[in-house]
């Protein structure tokens, strides 16, 4: 797996 | 946090209150393509169930997404029931299964970790890229749009716009950025460009949004 950035987008 | 971010959230804010206005004064949900309306509820509800699942991120974060949530169904609401004379399917005829078909395989492809979770928020990203299609399809069939319309899908296009400025912002100042989201935004953006180009050049200009014949 890719490494996972933070969902906190709308 | 950062300016281009917070005015790309206040135009997506800006565009649903267009929406239900123009819906409210004109009682009329004449010109709106029901089936981008219903994708966008599919984009908030399968991207926001990190409400319940995700961690908490903000005070700011959450109630946005409530109101996306909530203001997006309410459209729903008001296209199939209140207003439901007003609405004519027979023009919206865009095909969803030529959107949700390949959104379900792409995000089943690109993902962050093949768990329920992300290959839904996969999906919501790639979705939400072209969930306006329906919408600009039923534009051009119908050659033109009322000027209250063609407000609300610059706000829309302008919000996913100005994510562009902000994740490249973010790489410099995080150092990191999210392929998935930047790349389907890009995507996302350029489906607008066309549209921009008679927004700014005609009704910005006072004129009627009428495309070429």
């Amino acid at each position: 797996d890719v490494q996972k950035p933070e969902h906190d987008e709308l | 946090m950062n300016i281009f971010r917070l005015i790309g959230d206040l135009s997506h804010l800006a565009s649903i209150f267009i929406l239900l206005h123009k819906i409210q004064t004109t009682r009329s949900c004449r010109g709106i393509s029901f089936k981008t309306q219903a994708l966008y509820v599919t984009v908030f509800a399968t991207r926001y169930l990190d409400l319940i699942f995700g961690e908490f991120v903000s005070v700011y974060n959450v109630i946005m997404k409530l109101f996306f949530l909530g203001s997006s169904c309410y459209i729903l609401y008001l296209m199939k029931m209140k207003y439901k004379p007003t609405n004519d399917p027979s023009i919206d005829t865009f095909r969803l299964e030529y959107l949700l078909g390949p959104c379900t395989v792409l995000a089943l492809i690109f993902n962050f970790s093949f768990t329920p979770v992300e290959i839904l928020w996969s999906f919501s990203i790639f979705l939400e890229a072209v969930a306006i299609l329906p919408q600009l399809f039923m534009l051009q069939r119908t050659g033109e749009a009322e000027a209250i319309t063609t407000h609300y899908l610059a706000a829309l296009g302008a919000y996913r716009a100005l994510y562009i400025p902000n994740w490249i912002y973010r790489y410099y100042t995080e150092g990191s950025w999210d392929p998935i989201a930047v790349l389907a935004g890009l995507v996302q953006t350029g489906l607008y460009l066309d549209f921009f180009y008679i927004y700014v050049t005609k009704v910005l200009q006072g004129q009627k949004f009428e495309l070429p014949a």
